[in-house]
């Protein structure tokens, strides 16, 4: 199964993660 | 050939020419693999083997909706006591479970594999991280995150999916946030993403998540944000493991899949569940309508479902809390 996010932001959002990175749920994916 | 008596000609079986044309082009396969390895040994950049039309239409081909509701039927059978146990550490074994994370580890409390598919953790397995507005909904594997570009969705590297196409055509009314569309937009698609964005100042962004069997398959929300709309998608059941994500482009617009939209402080927020071979049906919990992997549905339709109550203006959807359960994917 698949999880998409699409979702619209300042353009000063940044990623926590990297292609490939195992996560779990509840961790930071990105901020301002 | 023709003077030899018949017997003595090896009789030609069904059996026979599958594995000559199985091994054949397997074969063939791990040559073309090779000779990518040796390309990728000398630096070369080798852009992702996209499958032709008439290899998506063979795959798509496979009745993988049927079997995954007859594979969900023969894993909602209850299993006697003495058998769960056994069937159940062959499953953790093979996927890599980490009971010790699992709300209940007794194995005999599972009555089958469905069951067990839907398990949850203990609250304090995965605690919400505070510090940041977006966590990850579940647990997995980051295909791919980044910025969407005129219009398209990366899949994995070098492999994309048009927006339009994933999300379907615009469903929320005019909304009180919404600055009018740009007419200045050059192309229909540019104003889909146009009208998707409530502020200039602001940018749209994506994140593909992949879940594997062995994961965890209950997801959250991600963030606080209002659920204002529901499209479900009925569609294949292709695989969306990494290996395909990379193999079949448009994969995600192919499959079954609930598209949950609505706002969070920045303006548009949306969630994505798309369902897999073997893990068709996805539950929302507050959507009682939803069904997902139904037997009949007619190509390229979808079904639409409010959650804004157009008359109290306050009550713009179904209002979630980060990390606060959302719903989840089953087998079958």
């Amino acid at each position: 199964s698949t999880i998409v996010l699409i979702f619209e932001a300042p353009k000063d959002f940044n990623f926590y993660v990297k292609p490939g990175q195992k996560i779990r749920f509840g961790e930071a994916l990105g901020s301002l | 050939l023709h003077t030899a008596p018949l017997r003595s000609l090896p009789r030609l079986r069904p059996f026979h020419f599958l594995v000559a044309t199985g091994g054949g082009y397997a074969g063939y396969r791990q040559y073309e693999k090779h000779k990518e390895k040796q390309l990728e040994n000398s630096g070369v950049e080798i852009p992702p083997k996209i499958a032709s039309d008439w290899e998506v239409s063979l795959y798509k081909s496979v009745p993988t909706r049927l079997l995954s509701r007859a594979w969900g039927r023969l894993n909602s059978v209850e299993l006697p006591t003495w058998l769960r146990k056994p069937i159940l550490s062959l499953y953790i074994w093979t996927f890599g479970v980490n009971m010790k994370e699992a709300a209940v580890e007794d194995l005999h409390h599972y009555r089958n594999l469905s069951e067990f598919f839907r398990r949850k953790l203990k609250p304090q397995a995965r605690p919400i991280c505070g510090s940041h507005s977006v966590i990850s909904p579940s647990d997995g594997k980051i295909l791919s995150f980044g910025q969407v570009k005129n219009c398209e969705v990366e899949q994995v590297k070098g492999i994309t999916y048009s927006l339009e196409s994933f999300l379907g055509p615009h469903a929320c009314k005019e909304n009180p946030k919404k600055k009018p569309a740009s007419s200045s937009s050059s192309s229909s698609r540019d104003s889909f993403q146009k009208q998707l964005v409530t502020k200039d100042s602001n940018e749209l962004y994506h994140c593909v998540i992949y879940l594997a069997p062995g994961d965890y398959h209950c997801f959250h929300s991600p963030t606080d944000w209002k659920v204002s709309h529901r499209r479900h998608f009925p569609g294949s059941l292709m695989s969306v493991n990494p290996g395909v994500t990379r193999w079949i482009k448009e994969l995600f617009c192919h499959n079954e899949r609930v598209v949950l939209t609505g706002f969070w402080k920045h303006g548009f927020f949306s969630l994505t569940a798309v369902g897999a071979q073997n893990v068709g049906s996805i539950r929302i919990y507050f959507d009682r309508d939803l069904h997902t992997n139904s037997p009949r549905y007619s190509k390229g339709s979808y079904n639409d479902f409010s959650f804004a109550d157009t008359d109290a203006a306050s009550r713009e959807g179904v209002a979630m809390r980060k990390g606060e359960h959302l719903g989840e994917f089953n087998l079958g």
